[in-house]
């Protein structure tokens, strides 16, 4: 596989974090 | 037509989509009044429907289950909100597709540490803000021309688009920043204001002025 | 029945969606031989069909263009593949979704740094390690009783999640990490081992050792 070629695609590495945050932020809206 | 209960917290984008679907196919989508994000979702009547306990979340009167904003989308619209050939077909899924994979990475990087819903970090930040303009570049000149996303009617690319784009229009987008975007400016302003979606998300209120990153 | 020719690099899951969904159809899909990645997606004559030079894109015969691969492989594929009745087809879009928005930041946060093509940060690897753990074992419960995904037949949700596993199950699902899960490792070699699969991605090589991390 061309590793130079996968290393260029945008892909979302950190997606957890902004998923737990909306997660927990929103738990305390319903709050 | 389909009909059912949605489960999802108040304000979620990602139901605003099925919600404004239902309302331009006549789908009788009622959101349950007594579902509380972080208790209902946990208990075990709700996991075994949908065992991984995310929101929204939709109950078809004919106990039929989906997760899955797209998905729960897609039951209650209209054929020809789907798109009305093959090709626009195509295009809806290509926009819902983009929707997902470009514009909500972007915006969560922008908004959400703006709003110190998560934590910020300046490099990811300046890189969310390069990839939104490129964003509103590249749909400010595909819609140059078109009213719409695909054909010449509201469909389900215009809802998702325009739902995924939210957040960034209300907290983040001021008018010097957006102001150069002439036609994706139009065409927002145009679906956000359309009656069934007002419905839905009420009168639309645009960013004055950026949130300040608390750092 | 489409046609047309798809622009992509070899070996690009994103890409094999579309062309799998071909051969199931027999859609006549072409990869340009030609292209060649960060060179032909970078000319004026590509931007000036797909401006946002990404791949997978597809030109039709009839000069129509998509890019996006779950677009792509929706246009080329046949109407039982994207779902027999309503609700199969938003079970199919639910799983599309679920590929992207789930499995497939799980895989990259796993995979990529174990590739060394992004950096190593052992709270996000751990975290994608559990993520993953939670997406296997959804879909094991989900296959218990289950041959495929949706309805009775191969459709695009078992290829497109099929595909978003493929860099997991041949870079770090060693045997012992997936040995627990019995149906979705039933469910998903018998997708890999489909002839028209076998015909685009090749004979499957799974991981037998997890790419070591580089600290």
């Amino acid at each position: 596989m061309a590793l130079e070629i996968l290393a260029q695609e945008k892909v979302w590495l950190n997606k957890s974090k902004y998923a737990d945050a909306e997660r927990v932020y929103y738990e305390k809206l319903s709050k | 037509m389909a009909s059912g209960t949605l489960y999802t917290y108040l304000n979620n984008f990602r139901a605003y989509k099925a919600l404004i679907a239902a309302q331009y196919s006549g789908a009788d989508v009622k959101v349950d009044p007594a579902f509380e994000f972080g208790v209902t979702n946990k208990q075990e009547s709700f996991l075994k429907k949908f065992p991984q306990g995310k929101v929204p979340a939709f109950e078809s009167k004919n106990q039929e289950y989906l997760t899955e904003s797209n998905a729960i989308a897609y039951f209650v619209s209209s054929e020809q909100f789907k798109g009305s050939t093959l090709y626009e077909q195509a295009l809806v899924q290509q926009f819902i597709s983009y929707a997902d994979n470009e514009i909500l990475p972007a915006s969560y990087a922008w908004v959400y540490p703006s709003l110190s819903i998560a934590q910020f970090n300046k490099l990811s930040v300046d890189r969310a803000i390069e990839d939104v303009k490129g964003i509103l570049a590249y749909l400010d000149n595909y819609l140059l021309a078109k009213t719409y996303l695909v054909g010449e009617r509201i469909t389900l690319a215009d809802i998702t688009v325009a739902c995924s784009l939210l957040q960034l229009y209300q907290h983040v987008l001021n008018p010097e920043f957006r102001k150069p975007y002439i036609n994706v400016n139009r065409w927002f302003d145009t679906i956000v204001n359309q009656p069934k979606v007002v419905k839905i998300i009420g009168a639309f209120e645009y960013c004055q002025k950026s949130a300040e990153f608390n750092q």
